[in-house]
């Protein structure tokens, strides 16, 4: 029997399954939920649709637990769902965003490789396919989009913790998330994905130091954004394009979203700097969404207002 | 398949101040598994970089008199990691 799921808590995947359904029982005006694949171990892929369900409107998709290992990032997602629902009606803010704007959430993007990381190895970071030739199991998911796929020599190996998979895209999971987004094209206007660690905003390109047309745009609006989340616990997030700012990754979910048009994109890379790394305590769960809220709250208020 | 434990393996932060520590750190590669936490990958690491990773206890020892002996400034993050695993539990159900 699953045990009681908590947002001060990291929980397993069927803790979160569960939760899913509760989201729905408890908003049923606000929260739908769309199965938008399964992965290679057959387990499915949600995402949370947040917000009024007549019409169409603008939209910010997000997507947490891409790295398996990175289990911050899904509990923020959860962290989100939970405070959006539970805010709206009473603060004027989320009031305002949700009666305006759909929030897609995919709580977790590598379910396969969640489930491994509680189960068998918390180091894990990859999906759970098997490779071709090889033993060694899984692939980047975040090196498998269809952006510069192969421009990096060193992530052709099946062994190599960011091997960008046979081909782009030939993943279940990538598969149904590029699906999901090309379908909602329209309608979605902001991209953000949560990582962990290091305390960083990222935005386009991964791919290469050109700057996108944007840039100074983005540039503001990250600024702004971790300006915003310091605002809580003093807490330090450096903000850029991914080459410059880590360094030059190809094949990645914010890269991949950005050239199919959407221009808004951005990356988390929640806490903490170091010190527990992946192994962030629970304790800091709280502390972390609230303040990363503040600055994905922002972001939203900002797409309302300067995207058509 | 039994889960995988990781005691007392060991997260390395190490500075790379010059092209020379950058390679020593490569060199280690090719002859001990490191687990990269930041970068992602070898590949990634570059000059004046901040790199940590993950590694056995096995070699925990070989990684550290290398780095001091090229003068490599390193810290210890974890020296324990499966305790840190455990520790990171720090939230009573409610």
């Amino acid at each position: 029997i699953a045990g009681r799921h908590s947002y001060a808590k990291y929980n397993d995947w069927d803790k979160i399954v569960s939760w899913t359904e509760k989201m729905l029982e408890k908003h049923p005006e606000m929260v739908s939920r769309i199965k938008i694949g399964s992965t290679v171990e057959d387990n499915p892929l949600y995402v949370l649709k947040i917000g009024k369900k007549d019409g169409e409107r603008k939209a910010i998709f997000m997507d947490c637990g891409i790295h398996a290992r990175e289990w911050i990032s899904p509990a923020f997602c959860q962290w989100f769902v939970y405070q959006a629902t539970k805010s709206y009606g009473k603060n004027k803010i989320m009031t305002k965003l949700l009666d305006r704007m759909n929030f897609y959430v995919l709580p977790v993007f590598n379910v396969d490789g969640y489930i491994w990381s509680w189960t068998q190895d918390r180091m894990w970071r990859k999906n759970r396919s098997r490779n071709q030739n090889s033993t060694c199991i899984g692939t980047d998911l975040n090196r498998n989009f269809d952006v510069s796929w192969d421009s990096s020599p060193n992530t052709n190996k099946p062994c190599l913790n960011v091997y960008r998979g046979p081909a782009p895209e030939s993943e279940k999971e990538t598969k149904a998330v590029t699906n999901f987004i090309r379908s909602h094209l329209n309608s979605i206007k902001a991209y953000i994905t949560f990582h962990s660690y290091s305390q960083m905003l990222l935005i386009p390109y991964g791919y290469t130091f050109k700057l996108p047309p944007n840039h100074q745009d983005l540039l503001k609006v990250a600024r702004i954004a971790t300006d915003a989340l310091s605002t809580r616990y003093e807490t330090r997030y450096i903000y850029g394009p991914i080459a410059s700012t880590i360094y030059k990754t190809s094949g990645s979910s914010l890269d991949w979203v950005y050239d199919l048009g959407i221009k808004h994109t951005f990356a988390f890379e929640l806490r903490d700097k170091g010190k527990s790394g992946f192994l962030l305590p629970e304790s800091r769960i709280k502390p972390t969404c609230k303040e990363t809220m503040l600055s994905v709250k922002f972001i939203a208020k900002y797409i309302l207002k300067n995207t058509s | 398949i039994a889960p995988v434990h990781f005691d007392r393996e060991k997260v390395f932060r190490v500075k790379l101040q010059n092209e020379k520590h950058a390679s020593v750190l490569k060199n280690l590669t090719q002859s001990i598994e490191l687990d990269f936490w930041y970068p992602d990958a070898i590949h990634d690491i570059a000059v004046n970089m901040t790199v940590d990773f993950r590694v056995s206890e096995k070699e925990s020892q070989t990684i550290q008199s290398t780095l001091e002996q090229h003068k490599i400034h390193y810290e210890i993050l974890i020296h324990d990691l499966q305790e840190e695993i455990e520790k990171q539990f720090d939230v009573k159900d409610e």
